[in-house]
């Protein structure tokens, strides 16, 4: 059985790899429901990361949302910090594709606080770079040029060009 | 997958780019 749940996760991700969203999602809940058979905290996180990432290329944004928040709960109890962040930049990207500029602003603010205690610079400089983005949305011109001129300053840090 | 400003769409896309190679392995 515990075999099983490791093939239907590589599966998923095949599928996954191949742009069979439909079939990605079929696997990564059989995935999910043999992860929760065992208990495996771990497994069950990854799947709802994969599901999640899955109901993103099926425009099925609400749903990802919530496979989402299954993941960041699940990294919050297992301590994951980087995964953790890693959530929290997908709910930011996800409220946005949803246009609830408010909500994504909190999840990219909480990824940013993250990024910082893990000085990690890119994700600090991904983080500005949508906070800038979603707060001209929002028409918060002083908030936006703030994050953009971070994200300048990162991105000459880290030499990213573009 | 959105009609909003330009930079908007840089950064979403430029995650969703990103997302489409990105899986938690077993």
């Amino acid at each position: 059985r515990a075999a099983q749940g490791r093939t239907y996760g590589n599966l998923g991700n095949a599928y996954y790899l191949l742009g069979n969203f439909q079939k990605t999602v079929g696997a990564h809940e059989q995935r999910l429901l043999i992860a929760k058979e065992f208990g495996d905290r771990a497994a069950e996180r990854r799947a709802y990361c994969n599901l999640g990432n899955a109901y993103i290329f099926l425009g099925q944004f609400g749903v990802a949302a919530e496979h989402y928040k299954r993941t960041l709960q699940l990294a919050r109890l297992l301590k994951d910090k980087a995964v953790e962040a890693q959530a929290c930049y997908s709910l930011g990207n996800t409220y946005t594709l949803l246009r609830d500029y408010e909500r994504a602003i909190d999840y990219h603010l909480k990824h940013l606080i993250i990024a910082r205690e893990l000085k990690d610079r890119v994700g600090e400089g991904r983080a500005c770079w949508s906070l800038g983005n979603a707060h001209t949305a929002l028409g918060n011109h002083q908030d936006a040029v703030h994050f953009a001129e971070k994200h300048l300053e990162i991105s000459r840090e880290t030499g990213d060009k573009s | 997958p959105m009609r909003m400003h330009s930079l908007q769409v840089d950064s979403v896309q430029r995650w969703m780019e990103d997302l489409r190679h990105m899986t938690e392995v077993e």
